[in-house]
């Protein structure tokens, strides 16, 4: 399903010059569940949102489902990542003048198959999955930093995306909060979704079935994991 | 140096009220190192706001370092945050068009004690400390969020305030950097520091040697840790 060769991603700021990717080669298999860590730094950002289509590599290629993704345009890439892709950022990036249920609703907008009263059904769903249904009309100012990643995450998954990509979804999550949210994905998992996650925690790591592990923008490790 | 008495903080948004601090009397004293834990929504980030004379309580009363905090005017307890207290955001709050090496020194130009060249100095230091002194020129939105939330840290340890405040430093940080980051905040103890810091790791609230958890808006355990 996502297939990278060679991805290189280079900052130039004045005389400093960052390589976050150093040609990443990466296989994602339809109906996986990955983990990806690595040291801060490391590069798993930016392949995420590479891989997210929310940015393009500095050089090398990008597959995903088969379609070369440089060859696309930034409009077709919208549709692409509107249609299969969930992604929860490590930042939450919700809308802040918005409430929590309509920065739910809102990857649901671009669905023409959905209609109004449906879009509100399955947003209030995802809330109440992640936990957060008595808090979906407050605004993300009014959340802890933990209620604000779960609304992300229940905005990721309200589209019932293919492929879900989501840059440390526990991080700001007590231990047992953590365990509901690697549930829900590993819930995903079972039906059929692809999911890559990156994490810090190898507890975390422990609910997927394979840990790719980062170093200074390469992969320097990529091991299946024992009992999932 | 914190005393506080039945602190309370509730929130009204239409017909939803929440309780954030339900009464909470919690005394930390000089050279003290604490580690703050609770489920997410638990009210963790509520007292740190108001120990850090960022926000107000309710009812109840704060007195720092034995002043009763709400009988001072905004302008002094701006001061005595700015003297007294180093805080790291949850979220880090960098200003976002100001390089990595301003963002640190912001809280020397209150100190009428030192001068620009020192200010220099002593954000390079604290910048190198947390493994970023390369990145000293780069913008926040140029840095990945480990990387932005060491620079959280190093602004709030460079004045040598008394006492640090922490809101999840590590939460997006690998083992080995948190474990970095959680022996400047050892020797900063070591060094007479009252340190609290905010965790959902029980790996780091090893390295306190107090452990405080809440729960629902109120302290539920409180217990020194066997060997920090
Ligand atoms: N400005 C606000 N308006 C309304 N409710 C708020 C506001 N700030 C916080 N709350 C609520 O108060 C409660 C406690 O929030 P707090 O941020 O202290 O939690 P926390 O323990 O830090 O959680 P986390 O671990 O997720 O960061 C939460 O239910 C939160 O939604
Ligand atoms: N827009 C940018 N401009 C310049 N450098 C950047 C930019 N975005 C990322 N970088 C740099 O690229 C490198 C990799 O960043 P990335 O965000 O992928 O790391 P990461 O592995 O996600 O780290 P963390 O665990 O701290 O989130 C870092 O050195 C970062 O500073
Ligand atoms: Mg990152
Ligand atoms: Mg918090």
């Amino acid at each position: 399903v996502i297939e990278t060769r060679d991805l290189t991603k280079t900052y130039t700021m004045g005389d400093i010059v960052v390589k976050a990717l150093r040609g990443t080669s990466l296989k994602i298999y339809e109906n996986e569940f990955v983990a990806i860590m690595g040291p801060s730094g490391s590069g798993k950002s930016t392949i995420m949102n590479i891989l997210g289509c929310l940015d393009v590599a500095t050089s090398g290629d990008y597959f995903l489902d088969g379609i070369d993704v440089k060859k696309n345009t930034a409009n077709q890439l919208a549709d692409l990542r509107n249609q299969k892709i969930g992604f929860v950022f490590q930042a939450y990036n919700l809308l802040p003048r918005t409430p929590a249920i309509e920065n739910v609703e809102l990857p649901m907008l671009y669905n023409p198959n959905i209609n109004a009263k449906e879009r509100r059904e399955r947003a209030l769903e995802a809330l109440r999955s992640v936990g957060l249904l008595e808090r979906a009309a407050s605004m993300p100012n009014q959340l802890s930093g933990g209620q604000q990643q779960r609304v992300a995450i229940a905005r990721a998954i309200v589209n019932d995306p293919v492929l879900i990509l989501a840059d440390e979804p526990t991080g700001n999550l007590d231990t047992r909060t953590s365990f509901e949210v690697m549930e829900i994905f590993q819930k995903m998992n079972a039906l059929g979704k692809t999911i890559a996650l990156v994490t810090h925690e190898p507890d975390i790591a422990e609910f997927t079935k394979r840990n790719v592990h980062f170093r200074d923008g390469s992969i320097f490790k990529d091991e299946m994991v024992a009992n999932p």
